[in-house]
């Protein structure tokens, strides 16, 4: 029984022991931050006063890259500081807050800059934003891509949250409705995290999808060959899905996994908050998990994970399958019309586009994640 | 000239209101996305190296090799600090793999650099940015050597992707209306 997610459910729910910790110094996690976000480490302890027992932690982010400003604390910078180092525990972590110093900066460029201009950087970066695809140009979208596949080569394991908003929804000249992709969850090269709830919402129990889980196919960019068998088997076998005018079924789809994303808890400002959701908290504690599956791989001598998902589509075939809990109940949002009546896609039997593989089974995915 | 991101919506987000053109005298920082070389190696080695058959598997590029695959041809590094220049733009750094550049700039040389750019301010509370809700274009001789241009159509992130319960509750109960 619980009254909302905290680290101890976390831990209890994805099989983390309090042995389950980082060891190495040369390790490293970040989250990054684009608006005047900005976390207190006053905040960090005093949640992990509260909510930290049972496992070795860190109570200061190592590292800010960028302006640490001085105002109230923001939701967002704080949930993701507070959970990245709740899975991904005593391993330095970095903040990068990159606000816009100057009025004509775009804040998520200035981060793309940073790193390419930094040549050591944490291998595990979570961010929780997205835009809407059809917000971008054309151009934006596929340089920032080459930017993604820039971190992959260099090994980084870069996560983006799904979004709050389903499948989404958009009308198209005509009047009719699309489902409406968000980027950069829908990039090739980052690792894609969408959202579940307790099946029970005062217990550990299995999960069903949070039906905000950002999920869909891109409109911009194709489906990479990796999740090529995974998607079509969804796409054969689902029992319902909505019709085909409303997304693009040969584009890149996403989410490629997934963790609870409803009813934590946050302190922020020293106040413990209640009822925070959304896929910007399903994304540290995946972050916090691959950042600690590179602690252990570090330790074998093995590379980092870097670019997560061609690995991350073959598990099953490699008989990981245990590695991820299947969601298959529940669907999420979309377009509140005559046709798909506010439902778009559904969680089903390995790979969809609501939880994409599942959510964490640490010690099983640690597994077959260092197996050689 | 050519617009790059003639398909760029200007949008500026809920709260952000109109404040007026922007003096020629004020600076504005723009950040040019060069046009890289070697994109299609860089498909092939990401794959290698993150393929877990590939005899490349985890063996990664340090930022010096990845500019080695990325950096701008000469050519296009010459176009384009010749066309800074000769507008008088000299306060430009560039990154580690060479392939960006952030420049420095009164609005006037902006403006004039890339014909189209109207710089107003935007503010929400506290917050002031410049941005140009004209598309701009480039010299149609540059067009080959820059991917876009940043720092002029696109605002602040709007949407981090936290969401509090009662908003959720809000969801519901709208699909509960609808249905």
């Amino acid at each position: 029984f619980h009254l909302g997610v905290m680290p101890s459910v976390i831990r209890k729910r994805y099989n983390m022991t309090r042995e389950d910790i980082g060891v190495l110094p040369n390790n490293s996690q970040a989250c990054a931050q684009f608006l005047e976000q900005y976390f207190h480490q006053a905040d960090l302890a005093v949640f992990m006063k509260l909510f930290g027992s049972g496992f070795a932690h860190r109570t200061e982010v190592d590292h800010v890259v960028g302006h640490q400003g001085q105002g109230r604390a923001g939701l967002e910078a704080s949930l993701d500081v507070e959970y990245i180092m709740s899975t991904g525990a005593n391993i330095s972590t970095w903040v990068f807050s990159n606000a816009g110093r100057h009025e004509s900066q775009e804040p998520f460029l200035a981060w793309l800059l940073l790193l390419s201009n930094m040549s050591a950087l944490p291998w595990v970066h979570s961010v929780s934003y997205g835009d809407d695809e059809d917000s971008l140009s054309q151009a934006y979208l596929q340089r920032v891509n080459v930017e993604f596949m820039k971190a992959a080569a260099r090994g980084l394991t870069v996560l983006f949250a799904s979004g709050d908003d389903g499948a989404g929804c958009r009308r198209v000249p005509g009047g009719n409705h699309t489902f409406r992709p968000s980027f950069p969850a829908s990039s090739p090269y980052v690792t894609t995290v969408g959202g579940t709830s307790f099946k029970n919402p005062f217990m550990v129990t299995a999960e069903v999808t949070d039906y905000i889980s950002g999920g869909g196919f891109s409109n911009v960019f194709p489906m990479p060959d990796y999740q090529a068998d995974a998607v079509r088997t969804f796409l054969r076998s689902a029992p319902k899905l909505p019709p085909s005018s409303y997304y693009n079924s040969s584009g890149r789809a996403y989410p490629d996994l997934a963790a609870l994303s409803d009813n934590y808890w946050v302190v922020t400002n020293r106040l413990p908050l209640p009822w925070v959701s959304g896929t910007s908290a399903s994304t540290p504690v995946v972050a916090g998990m691959l950042a600690l599956i590179n602690d252990r791989r570090l330790q074998r001598g093995q590379p980092p994970l870097g670019f997560l998902n061609p690995a991350l589509y073959r598990l099953r075939e490699r008989g990981h399958g245990g590695a991820l809990f299947d969601v298959t109940q529940g669907c999420h949002l979309s377009c509140l019309d005559g046709t798909v009546q506010g439902q778009g896609f559904c969680a089903g039997p390995a790979w969809d586009a609501v939880t994409g593989w599942g959510t964490p089974n640490f010690p099983l995915l640690l597994r077959a994640l260092t197996a050689p | 000239g050519r617009a790059l991101e003639r398909d760029q919506p200007f949008r500026p987000p809920p709260g952000w209101v109109l404040a007026g053109r922007v003096s020629p005298e004020h600076d504005v920082q723009l950040t040019l996305a060069l046009r890289q070389r070697g994109t299609a190696r860089l498909t092939r080695l990401v794959r290698a190296v993150s393929e877990p058959r590939s005899p490349q598997y985890g063996k990664y590029l340090s930022v010096e090799q990845l500019r080695d695959v990325v950096q701008p041809s000469p050519a296009t590094l010459m176009a384009v600090l010749k066309w800074l220049q000769s507008h008088g733009v000299e306060d430009c750094r560039s990154v580690a793999t060479l392939d960006f550049l952030e420049c420095r700039m009164p609005v006037s040389t902006a403006e004039r650099l890339l014909p189209g750019a109207e710089f107003h301010r935007y503010v929400k509370g506290q917050r002031s940015v410049i941005r140009s809700p004209q598309p701009y274009v480039v010299p149609e001789e540059l067009a080959e050597h820059i991917d876009f241009v940043g720092g002029l159509h696109r605002f602040p992130a709007e949407r981090s992707v936290v969401s509090r319960a009662w908003a959720k509750e809000g969801m519901e109960s709208r699909g509960q209306r609808a249905a």
